[in-house]
């Protein structure tokens, strides 16, 4: 071990062990996470050369293959608590993106929370065990925060109980969605739906992209990846046009608003429910917000007491780059900041499900208020997080440019947060707008 | 501020709206607890001020659309104002639920230092919204130095807390032991570019090059 940051861990003023308890939630969940993470760590079929190493293309074999083999090891090792499977899918992939995560974290929550119990019956399973391959086609090229604008449109055909789906300009084709371009075999898209000659506005629909069997797209079906992006590069972020593409009205998600057989609409409860799941997803960027920060400030910091720079007394060795006030003032902040959001991220989570239960009870009161605060919080987050990743790569020199720091991935990788569910400008509106109701 | 203008009370994170969070003493940065206080009041100023923005630009016969795009760069500071409040807050309440008291002893003082970075990061907001003044201002500067160097040396242990392995964090520079220049070196060896000791492009084209004659 380097010396300087061995003498670092000499008594620490307070019980390591027991902060990190607290930061897991308890003894046993710290347990119960390094033990998935040696089950990943000590897997020889998860061992990889350095990513930075790899094209485009190399990088989401790469991470397809470690996605079959997460699945397989999910199924064998029997895990079924989410908790434990969002664990073991971090440890996997070292918190970076994965071409499964809307998969996962958007379509198998959709089917939870919009389907009806006939449709989790035919859908959920499959999904479950990968055979459906899901993701949430929301964003358009030319549309992204601002839903009503979408222009996608599912029209309702009552004379085969059909829904008519199509992406009508260039501007309406589905554009970033992960796992769209090559994964997926079928997404969750928002439509505008028509029924009666009537717009009913955005609702979701089930649509089959590709063959189950051969994984070709289906008629009507144009679908691909992006292309090269700033980062991201392990997920196949995809586009996809529809073209006349009919799906059985069983497909429309009909937990809260329904279309009937002769194509009367029933309206949801409320408008906000529609966006549950992005505000779902919303909470969960807030915990790994925090995650990112953690990571950049422990490359940061330990870089920091071993990287000895310049003379501060002549003949002395050189100081600590820690050890000036500069660095202090770059790094210390921002490591509180990475407690400060950690248990944000809880709180925000809690709420997400405390309110949940209080939906599922009938009781839609406090919607607005988890809709505003989940998206000035993600913003606020997010923001403070991407530059402050950007702080601790500029903390590192020169070495903080190399993709061997991990720096330059975190940042490009946590980028993106700041647009996707919801442009953080635009957030920050919405709790704005709460906030004068208020 | 519409249900508060009336006369309905507001609960949650929003109760600083109310009236009666008026009044509060002068900002002590000692203490955790004023320090949130004045997030509170700073919050609690810039959605009031920026609401009055609002009514005012009405008045003057500005449309709901015309007023509200008037006042968009205030409306997100105040979001984010509303935002930095509840973070600081929630912050400060996890405190009082931590047993282990060394624990509760350095969480403290990193709560202690977010809050007074960000009293120094935006002290024209706080300044502006009457909660500070210059010298209070320096105050705040003074102790937030003596807690960057208090908490210099804990700041490892601090990282080490995370817990997050080599593996998890994939960085050479952040590696547990520390011996971030042999593995940098060794990282660097194994780059697709040093396969060969002699790379096929200077055959292809720096050869022909250097044998032409210009």
């Amino acid at each position: 071990m380097n010396p300087d940051i061995k003498k670092e861990r000499e008594g620490p003023a307070f019980d390591v062990e027991a902060v990190t308890n607290l930061l897991d939630g308890g003894r046993d969940v710290t347990e119960r996470r390094r033990q998935l993470e040696a089950l990943v760590e000590n897997d020889p079929e998860f061992l990889s050369q350095p990513l930075s190493f790899l094209s485009q293309s190399g990088r989401y074999d790469h991470a397809i293959k470690r996605c079959a083999r997460m699945i397989q090891q999910i199924k064998k090792l029997g895990l079924t608590d989410p908790k434990d499977i969002s664990l073991y899918k971090r440890a996997v992939f070292c918190g970076r993106p994965c071409p499964l995560d809307l998969h996962l974290g958007m379509f198998l929550p959709m089917l939870l929370n919009q389907a009806t119990e006939d449709q989790l019956e035919h859908f959920f399973l499959p999904a479950w065990q990968c055979q459906i391959i899901g993701t949430y086609a929301q964003t358009e090229m030319g549309h992204g925060t601002f839903l009503r604008g979408l222009e996608t449109t599912a029209l309702y055909d009552p004379r085969t109980q059909e829904f008519v789906l199509n992406t009508p300009t260039v501007t309406a084709i589905k554009w970033w969605p992960g796992g769209l371009g090559k994964t997926a075999n079928h997404a969750v898209v928002l439509a505008q739906l028509y029924t009666k000659g009537t717009c009913q506005g955005l609702n979701a629909f089930i649509v089959q992209l590709r063959d189950l069997e051969t994984h070709a797209p289906l008629p009507g079906i144009i679908v691909g990846d992006i292309g090269p992006k700033f980062g991201f590069n392990d997920v196949d972020n995809g586009f996809l046009k529809l073209e006349n593409v009919r799906i059985p009205r069983t497909n429309m998600l009909m937990k809260f608003a329904k279309v009937e057989e002769d194509g009367t609409y029933i309206r949801p409860p409320s408008d906000k429910l529609a966006y549950g799941t992005m505000v779902f997803i919303r909470a969960l960027i807030v915990s790994e917000a925090s995650y990112v920060l953690a990571k950049a400030c422990t490359i940061a910091i330990r870089y920091s007491v071993v990287r000895r720079q310049s003379q501060q007394t002549p003949g002395a060795p050189e100081p600590q780059i820690l050890d000036y006030q500069t660095q202090q003032h770059k790094l210390l902040p921002l490591l509180a900041t990475t407690y400060a959001f950690h248990f944000i991220g809880n709180y925000v989570s809690k709420m997400y499900q405390n309110i949940s239960e209080s939906v599922d009870a009938g009781n839609y009161s406090q919607l607005n208020e988890l809709h505003a605060t989940s998206a000035g919080l993600k913003a606020f987050t997010t923001w403070i997080v991407v530059a402050g990743v950007e702080t601790c790569r500029m903390a590192c020199g020169g070495h903080g440019f190399s993709c061997a720091s991990g720096l330059p991935e975190l940042y490009t990788n946590s980028a993106p947060s700041c647009t996707y569910e919801g442009e953080n400008t635009v957030m920050m509106l919405q709790t704005a707008r709460y906030l004068m109701k208020c | 501020v519409g249900l508060v203008r009336n006369g309905i009370l507001l609960e949650g994170n929003v109760m600083y709206l109310n009236p009666a969070f008026d009044n509060r003493p002068r900002l002590d940065p000692q203490s955790v607890a004023s320090l949130v206080g004045a997030f509170c009041d700073r919050a609690s100023w810039m959605v009031t001020h920026v609401s009055q923005g609002l009514q005012s630009q009405l008045n003057c016969g500005k449309s709901q659309k015309e007023a509200w795009n008037n006042m968009l760069v205030e409306l997100v500071r105040a979001s984010e104002s509303h935002c930095h409040y509840v973070v600081v807050k929630t912050f400060a309440e996890e405190l009082e639920g931590v047993q282990d008291s060394g624990s509760r002893a350095i969480l403290s003082s990193l709560c202690h230092l977010y809050a007074l970075h960000g009293i120094t990061q935006h002290s024209g907001d706080f300044m502006q919204a009457g909660v500070l003044n210059g010298e209070e201002l320096e105050q705040v500067s003074k102790i937030l130095r003596t807690l960057l160097s208090s908490l210099r040396r804990q700041a490892v242990p601090l990282t080490d807390a995370f817990d997050i392995s080599d593996v998890q964090l994939s960085s050479v520079l952040g590696r547990h032991d520390g011996n971030v220049y042999n593995a940098l070196y060794a990282w660097a060896r194994t780059a697709p570019l040093n396969k060969s000791q002699v790379h096929e492009s200077y055959d292809k084209y720096m050869k022909p090059l250097q044998k032409s004659k210009l």
